[in-house]
């Protein structure tokens, strides 16, 4: 009598979780924007036996957004998922892998981001800023003011735009706006910056150095600007990194595959 | 000739009751929630 095929996996079986682990690692390490995500929920998962020790397993995933941005060398497990009043944004991922004697690798992702809904986020938190367009005026103006408000009080290298990562703007009982975005430092000093910005350029890829800047611009009832940029030091890029340093980017939902 | 026996639907009472305490094992997928689910 053949013998009985293998119980289905379980979707929180051991052996899912490490099939899950290998995919989001791969998805955040193939993704050049905006923020890694972290898992939230194995929503189903598949094995199809090909033959001896060779297994292709289709996989989907429900993930959150974390507050570190892509090009944070942060490890995952650092990087706190955005909480549901900070109006979080939800990854859906189709993932196919193979596993070949023993081993993981992944064949193909798909995934699609999208925030949360603004009702939801208002039912339980009627005050609660909501995620605004990347290219919103206020947005773009904020961000603005904020790296030439850094720019023209550091003593360090000046810091150019890479992309606007996220922005939420509250109504009540201050009109505020918050912005996150990506930046490079460039071959000037802030100083040098001052007498001819056109020549300070991105740092070659074997010297670059990105770091990550949130601002609170208040609009009303006064006028009021806070900045905080960290730069994250030279890393190593992984090939696809350097993606980044060639153009600012203005992220909406996103599908990435 | 073998006729079928037509048998009464078992009563709802009458199903063979599960042993007292024994939870019916979930379901395989979707796993659980690590966060929180919007």
């Amino acid at each position: 009598v053949p013998a009985a095929p293998p119980a289905p996996l379980g979707c929180d079986d051991p052996e899912s979780e490490a099939v899950a682990e290998v995919a989001v690692s791969y998805i955040n390490g193939h993704s050049h924007h905006g923020y890694k995500f972290a898992l939230n929920r194995i929503e189903n998962i598949l094995v199809l036996p090909q033959g001896p020790n060779n297994d292709i397993i289709f996989l989907e995933l429900d993930l959150l957004e974390t507050t570190c941005h892509i090009l944070s060398p942060l490890p995952l497990g650092n990087c706190t998922v955005r909480s549901f009043t900070a109006h979080a944004v939800e990854g859906d991922c189709d993932v196919k892998l193979q596993k070949l004697d023993g081993k993981l690798s992944v064949l193909a992702s798909k995934c699609h981001s999208h925030a949360d809904s603004s009702e939801d986020v208002l039912q339980l938190c009627p005050d609660c800023p909501l995620l605004a367009s990347l290219n919103n005026t206020d947005v773009l103006t904020a961000v603005t003011a904020a790296l030439n408000d850094h720019n023209s009080k550091t003593a360090d290298a000046y810091l150019r735009l890479l992309e606007i990562g996220r922005a939420n703007i509250q109504y009540n009982p201050v009109h505020l706006v918050y912005v996150e975005f990506a930046v490079a430092a460039t071959n000037c000093s802030a100083e040098a910056a001052k007498d001819n910005v056109e020549a300070c350029q991105l740092l070659p890829d074997d010297q670059s150095n990105f770091g990550f800047c949130t601002a609170t611009m208040v609009i009303r009832p006064s006028q009021d600007l806070k900045v905080n940029c960290q730069l994250y030091g030279h890393q190593v890029p992984a090939p696809d990194v350097l993606f980044f340093s060639r153009v600012v980017w203005v992220r909406s939902s996103q599908d990435t595959s | 000739s073998v006729a079928k026996r037509a048998v009464a639907k078992v009563a709802q009472h009458d199903k063979v009751p599960r042993p007292v305490g024994s939870v019916p094992p979930p379901p395989p997928c979707p796993g659980r929630i690590r966060h929180f689910k919007i």
